[in-house]
């Protein structure tokens, strides 16, 4: 995962993801400043008092906080338009993931949301092997060809040419069967076959929280556990990655383990040489009590918060309107 | 920062150059994606080279430098590969040894195991596909036909891999492979390396099942379960596998042990194939001679 | 590096997606494998 491009480029400490966008949005604050200012110099002599008043007022530069946002607005309506295209699970959390990263990279005030949603969508499928043509893809977004493709490239320049996505959702398949490897006999397939639906809709959600730069895919996957069972997860956990205290063993925890070591070897499945893994459990434990903090908190965006921004966002690139 | 010097190749997609690295004087080649060419945007070929080579880095995988836009144009910035194993096996002014094979081969796995391990499988594997770096490396490259390995469920193009090197259940139309086809390609250019001929070369991909099932025997359903449920399987031939002996004449410089290993990798059913890393750990690896140091390799 | 990060225990896992495939004619005769699956969602799992 270290050598992955999404742990490489897209992996942040919150304090990195925020300095990241304020220094895109001060970046686009600027250029708007600039134009802002000289429209109000070439315009000057026709401006009344009162419209340079309301030019001050309204054609005024989107703050960061703003951004994010309108960011999250769409970013759901990414997610929306690509589920109800019927896109496979991970083409959906594709789209999500590029057009989120777009934003870190670029300001809306450089490209309004509204122009890049389609053409996120659009990469995705291409990118997941999902072939959609520009032609049918119009067709099934209503859109046209020149819009879909017009951002492609810039689109690929600002994700770092970095496509291939690591989801939350293959780490749930694995934990869902290395549960039932280690907790033999103690969970309900059944109970499990339900745990795991809901989990997927916890991480289709949690695709849209700034987790998924601060954690890796599983420790998400294991927050979304902890929502839906803590009690197994914690079990779990415990059995998995806990030091094994001295405690003499019972009897049956004796006999438990025999059986389990007769089916493995039955199984002959390679005898790991090296401990499973070098996780230490307390740390383990609290990345993902925080993780869970951060994937409950849903951005919220009504539909008039957007209004307001996007507002905004035009005036400030259409001054004249204002 | 990067010079396009000379002009050396042109395929579908892409233009190919060589340059240097003006920061560091490295020779580099620069791969100018075409993108006119592709009427739904950029090129699936183009999106596949550059999503899978940025998540690899092994010294037997083609290097990704770097990647940059210039006049609408994607360019790919590669390590410069000078040659590749094709030119080696057909160019018989050029000797190479037994040891020599086998230290290509190793190399060659080493870099298919990497991409495997990393759930990607190359799909297009062939000796012109193997490239050599001056210091004798394999270097496996062109990942245009590659893709990550899909969920489960998930239904593949069996239209994959160089027709030659195309493993039996792609020529079936198999839609549900494994990675199991690179090995099968693998196996061929093993062959391939030995002969100094390619080994299995139909002239279309019917004539390609004839070709191999003729050399390699007729799978049936005792050996590759189902594969009579395959809709092109009531066509074909029916041909005996060869005995050990007429495999013997027809490698006649293969050890028992080179044999074992080229027919593991060209086992019918694709379940029983070997993986990267079974072939890895072979006895034919460890029996002499060793594999050549590739830096020695004239 | 052989060496995994997870015991692979096929015979333990109660999966019937996975199940269902593997016995169906088309998979089989693909080549489809079932501890390969389970072999990449285990790694993403333990990456």
């Amino acid at each position: 995962y270290r050598h992955s491009s999404q742990y490489r480029f897209w992996s942040f400490t919150p304090e990195q993801l925020e300095q990241k966008r304020i220094d895109t949005n001060a970046q686009a604050v600027v250029s708007v400043e600039e134009r802002l200012s000289a429209f109000r110099d070439e315009n000057n002599a026709d401006l009344t008092e009162e419209e340079v008043k309301t030019l001050l007022e309204k054609a005024v530069p989107v703050t960061m906080e703003e951004e994010v946002k309108l960011v999250n607005f769409y970013a759901k309506k990414v997610q929306g338009i690509a589920q109800h295209m019927n896109l496979p699970t991970e083409v959906v959390a594709t789209s999500l993931t590029f057009f989120r990263r777009f934003y870190l990279e670029n300001s809306v005030m450089d490209i309004d949301p509204k122009t890049i949603v389609h053409t996120t969508i659009f990469l995705a499928c291409k990118s997941e092997n999902y072939f959609i043509s520009v032609d049918s893809f119009a067709k099934k977004t209503k859109s046209v060809r020149e819009a879909i493709l017009k951002h492609e490239f810039k689109l690929l320049e600002s994700l770092k040419f970095s496509l291939l996505n690591h989801h939350p959702y293959r780490p749930l398949h694995g934990f869902f069967l290395d549960i039932q490897n280690l907790l033999t006999g103690k969970v309900d397939i059944k109970y499990m076959g339900q745990i795991y639906e809901n989990c997927k809709k916890r991480i289709t959600e949690a695709l849209l929280t700034d987790a998924i730069y601060f954690y890796t895919p599983p420790q998400i996957t294991l927050a979304a556990l902890l929502l839906e069972d803590e009690a197994l997860t914690l079990k779990y956990l415990e059995t998995k990655f806990k030091p094994k205290e001295e405690e003499a063993e019972t009897e049956t925890e004796v006999d438990e383990k025999k059986k389990n070591k007769k089916v493995e070897d039955k199984d002959n499945s390679p005898k790991e040489d090296k401990p499973e893994s070098s996780i230490n459990y307390d740390v383990l434990l609290s990345l993902i009590l925080a993780c869970k903090e951060k994937i409950i908190e849903l951005p919220s965006v009504t539909m008039d918060d957007a209004k307001n921004i996007a507002a905004k966002l035009y005036f400030c690139n259409n001054p004249m309107k204002a | 920062e990067y010079t396009k010097e000379k002009k050396v190749g042109e395929g579908t997609y892409a233009v190919v150059y060589l340059g240097t690295k003006q920061s560091t004087g490295r020779k580099i080649a620069i791969k100018e994606i075409k993108t006119s060419e592709f009427k739904d945007g950029l090129d699936m070929s183009a999106i596949r080279e550059v999503k899978y080579l940025q998540e690899i880095q092994h010294v037997n995988v083609i290097e990704l430098v770097d990647i940059f836009m210039a006049y609408d144009n994607l360019n790919l910035v590669l390590e410069f590969l000078p040659t590749d194993l094709e030119v080696i096996i057909k160019d018989k002014n050029i000797l190479f040894t037994p040891a020599d094979i086998k230290s290509w081969m190793l190399m060659t796995l080493r870099g298919v195991y990497h991409c495997h391990r990393n759930f990607i499988m190359h799909r297009d594997l062939k000796p012109n596909n193997l490239l050599l770096s001056p210091d004798g490396q394999i270097k496996v490259a062109d990942f245009g036909l590659a893709r990550a390995v899909p969920s489960p469920h998930e239904s593949l193009t069996s239209n994959v891999v160089t027709r030659w090197y195309r493993a039996p259940e792609l020529l079936f139309g198999a839609n549900h492979y494994t990675s199991a086809i690179d090995i099968w390609s693998v196996g061929i250019i093993f062959a391939e390396l030995m002969l100094r001929i390619p080994y299995l070369p139909g002239q279309n991909d019917l004539e390609q099942m004839d070709v191999t099932f003729r050399a390699l025997g007729t799978p049936t359903d005792r050996d590759w379960p189902e594969v009579s449920t395959f809709s092109l399987y009531n066509k074909l031939q029916i041909y005996p596998p060869p005995s050990r002996d007429e495999l013997r004449k027809r490698f006649i410089a293969a050890s028992e042990n080179a044999l074992n290993f080229m027919c593991n990798m060209l086992t019918m059913n694709p379940v029983k194939r070997w993986t990267a890393a079974q072939c890895l750990e072979s006895e034919y690896f460890k029996e002499i001679p060793p594999p050549s140091d590739p830096s020695s390799i004239k | 590096d052989l060496s995994k990060r997870y015991t692979l225990a096929e015979s333990l896992y109660s999966d019937p997606f996975i199940k269902d495939l593997q016995n169906r004619k088309e998979y089989i005769a693909s080549g489809f494998r079932t501890d390969f699956v389970y072999d990449r969602v285990l790694t993403e799992a333990f990456m």
